[in-house]
């Protein structure tokens, strides 16, 4: 596809 | 009537496997869809290069051919010129909105972190909380992963603007009435009759055949999205009886059962293509020596193509536009989420050097 994924920008990462 | 707010709620280990699983099927759904879409690119570009169908239907050698007429009712159908130029007129809109999103929340940490590093200066080591600047790395990475996305979306935007350069011209003429179009096409005499001929029975029953394969594509495609399955299941009964997950492993053969069969399907759809084009283009050779071709004749030939790639290129740049579209929504809305943790932790920052002020000013 033309547009980047945004999958791994889903992730959302938990700042401890 | 009990409903229990925590039902949903699993432990961490399943909840990042669920992430990691759904990554994954993305990934495998965009690589079958996209495959179908790229083969079903390369089939009407093949068509289109050799003039097909319309020159079997172009017998009159001045009317536009039946397949023409089609493309241009369809495009005009979609929304003409108009509706891909307003799409194209949006996307700086959608860009700056999530650039705007972005470096807002990037001031925030920055903004804090300068104030963090005045007050280090003044106090020196009785300012003894941890430094801004280490705290905010992550967020700053993903910061920069969020501004390299962008740069890419950018670089797409121009492309589709290239694509809809190259041919608004002639999606333009598309667009126009019947009799505007046909008068845009240079006429020829008519070519001599090859109605009844085999070759040209042929090539019909492979154009046929093409088309009904790209017609089950769109339903294999619905197919492929509808897929769903809850892997938490799995992912909780792993925890409980190993104690821990090996999630690539459970993912990897939960997809292959679900998409075993159309990667199967997409492969036989693949190679069907392969085939009928190969057939398509031996056929044509016999039927281009057949038909007497002169100036006249190239030069109608050379439009028809035109047009026909002129359709193509319009489905493809709605489609891009449509994704782009997509792809800036969706990106407001992680960015969205990101501002808010930037705010979150500038706010606990911010109230932490507050406390911390008071019990160095009254020390």
């Amino acid at each position: 596809s033309l547009y980047p994924s945004l999958e791994d920008l889903k992730v959302d990462k938990v700042i401890r | 009537k009990f409903t229990d707010l925590f039902e949903k709620m699993v432990p961490m280990a399943v909840q990042q496997s669920m992430s990691i699983y759904s990554q994954r099927k993305a990934e495998t759904v965009n690589r079958l869809v996209g495959s179908l879409r790229e083969a079903t690119n390369l089939c009407n570009g093949v068509l289109a290069s050799l003039n097909l169908p319309a020159a079997l239907e172009d017998l009159s050698g001045d009317s536009v051919p039946q397949s023409i007429a089609e493309k241009a009712r369809s495009i005009v159908q979609q929304g003409g010129l108009q509706s891909i130029e307003q799409l194209i007129k949006d996307l700086p809109e959608l860009l700056t909105r999530n650039r705007e999103i972005l470096d807002e929340s990037l001031k925030m940490l920055d903004d804090e972190e300068t104030t963090d590093n005045e007050l280090r200066a003044k106090f020196n080591q009785r300012w003894n909380r941890t430094p801004s600047g280490d705290l905010y790395k992550p967020l700053r990475a993903e910061g920069a992963n969020f501004r390299n996305v962008l740069d890419k979306a950018v670089q797409a935007d121009q492309v589709v603007r290239d694509r809809y350069g190259a041919h608004c011209d002639m999606i333009a003429l598309l667009c126009k009435s019947e009799d505007e179009l046909s008068a845009a096409i240079p006429s020829a005499n008519p070519t001599k009759t090859l109605q009844g001929s085999e070759v040209v029975n042929v090539l019909r029953s492979l154009l046929s055949q093409l088309d009904e394969m790209k017609k089950e594509r769109d339903t294999l495609e619905e197919e492929i999205k509808a897929v769903t399955f809850d892997m938490s299941t799995s992912f909780l009964t792993a925890l409980a009886q190993d104690g821990a997950i090996n999630e690539e492993q459970l993912s990897l053969s939960q997809l292959d059962q679900s998409y075993g069969t159309y990667n199967q399907r997409v492969q036989a759809s693949l190679h069907m293509q392969e085939e009928l084009l190969g057939k398509v283009q031996t056929s044509h050779q016999d039927f281009s020596s057949l038909k007497q071709s002169n100036a006249e004749t190239n030069q109608r030939e050379e439009v028809l193509k035109k047009l026909a790639s002129a359709h193509d290129s319009y489905v493809e740049i709605s489609n891009n536009l449509r994704e782009g579209t997509k792809f800036y929504n969706d990106l407001t809305e992680i960015l969205l989420k990101f501002q808010n943790k930037c705010s979150d932790i500038v706010f606990a920052r911010k109230t932490e050097r507050d406390e911390l002020l008071k019990d160095l000013q009254q020390s």
